[in-house]
């Protein structure tokens, strides 16, 4: 299964993910 | 010399039977789904997908909503006693599941795989990072993310991609109406507790606002959280759409949960194929998402828009929500489903004769939460708070 999450942000927004990263619910994925 | 004549002639009606059942089934299949697109396109929905090889084609014909229906059905059978805590473990060595974390160690109290699969997990394994803006809603591997192409698309792998309003539905798409909800937050307080990076627990409360009476230290928080959710800040010009695409693997824990805080305004559940999602598909099958059966949680938080789309597959074909009971994925609506619920008579009634239309294809059934509270015409989510799961089947 997959979640899409799709949202708007201010542009300063970055992810701090890799792409293939394993990731656990409640880790922080993006900051501004 | 008789008796090897036998076994000739019985192998070549078994091959020749079974090649002709095979390629009856594949026709009659194909007949169903011309008369099923013939229907979706009565409804001015297109279906489009590029299936490029023949394998994927014949896989595309499979009656793959069929076979995980049947998937979750074998899967609720209750096990004997004896034999859950091997087979459980066999599972969790086949897709490495760390039983470490589970909330019930005791691998017998699961009746069967459907409830092992969507086990819950300790608050504590799963802290919630309150420092960042966003966090991950579930366990899982990041395939992708970034910004929104100006056209809308979002890139689904290099060279193919797919538009956002295809995956979560436009105003003015055709849609069903589905049941509207039945509750109303500002009657009722609703709580959500997780666990930051501190390992402190943290409880996050909702009441009326303005009402002086909330308990709990975190509550000024709650004032400010209601208070940007309403959207003090909201929608600038200068903002963007972000996306990020999370795959669970099979091992993985199935229950999702809020990334942030946020208010759902509206559920867009549109049926559809149960592909599998796994990456090689991801890579090869265009408009995967747009294709599979899906659930679309639009609403807004403090920066303007924000959605949360699970995404099922074959053997996931079912999703979840805490907080929306009517939302029944992967089956065919029965009109027991809405008696069970005793919703009240009257709407009932006027649903009953819609419900006995079996569920369409590539249609889009939406409910709306704007009476759960007049403050915030949604139910507001709290970041780290389980919304729902997959569930096998």
């Amino acid at each position: 299964s997959t979640i899409v999450l799709v949202f708007e942000a201010p542009p300063n927004f970055q992810f701090d993910l890799q792409e293939n990263q394993q990731v656990l619910m409640g880790q922080g994925i993006g900051r501004i | 010399f008789s008796s090897r004549l036998k076994r000739v002639k019985f192998r070549s009606w078994f091959t020749l039977t079974s090649v002709s059942l095979i390629f009856f089934g594949v026709v009659s299949r194909n007949f169903i789904e011309d008369d099923d697109t013939r229907e979706a396109k009565e409804s001015q929905v297109k279906r489009s997908h590029n299936i490029g090889s023949w394998p994927l084609y014949i896989y595309s014909r499979l009656p793959l909503n069929s076979l995980s229906r049947l998937w979750g059905q074998l899967n609720s059978i209750d096990l004997p006693v004896w034999l859950r805590g091997p087979s459980f473990k066999f599972y969790s060595v086949l897709f490495g599941v760390n039983l470490e974390e589970m909330a019930d160690p005791d691998l017998t109290h699961y009746k069967n795989l459907a409830e092992f699969f969507c086990r819950p997990i300790k608050p504590e394994k799963r802290p919630v990072d309150t420092s960042a803006t966003l966090c991950s809603p579930c366990d899982g591997k990041v395939l992708k993310f970034g910004v929104v192409e100006e056209d809308g698309g979002i890139e689904q792998v290099k060279g193919i991609t797919y538009k956002v309003d295809a995956l979560l539905g436009t105003h003015d798409a055709p849609k069903v109406e589905a049941p509207p909800q039945q509750f109303d937050l500002e009657r009722t307080e609703k709580e959500a507790h997780f666990i930051d990076l501190h390992g402190d627990i943290k409880t996050l409360t909702y009441k009326k606002e303005g009402d002086q009476s909330f308990v709990h230290p975190s509550t000024s928080r709650i004032l400010s959280v209601s208070r940007t959710l309403v959207g003090a800040e909201g929608h600038k010009e200068s903002n963007k759409l972000f996306y990020a695409v999370i795959y669970l693997a099979p091992g993985d824990y199935h229950r999702f949960h809020s990334p942030v805080e946020w208010v759902a305004t509206l559920r867009r559940h549109f049926v559809g194929q149960l592909y599998s999602v796994a990456p090689y598909f991801q890579r090869t099958l265009q408009n995967l998402f747009i294709l599979n059966e899906r659930v679309a949680i639009l609403g807004y938080w403090k920066y303007g828009f924000f959605s949360m789309t699970p995404v099922g597959a074959t053997n996931v074909g079912s999703i979840k929500l805490n907080f929306d009971t009517h939302l029944a994925t992967n089956e065919v609506y029965e009109h027991e489903i809405y008696s069970k619920d005793k919703l009240n008579e009257a709407l009932t009634e006027k649903y009953k004769v819609q419900e006995r239309k079996k569920l369409k294809r590539d249609t889009c059934y939406e409910a709306t939460y704007a009476n759960a509270s007049k403050v915030l015409h949604g139910i507001p989510l709290f970041r780290g708070e389980e919304m729902g799961g997959f569930k096998l089947g």
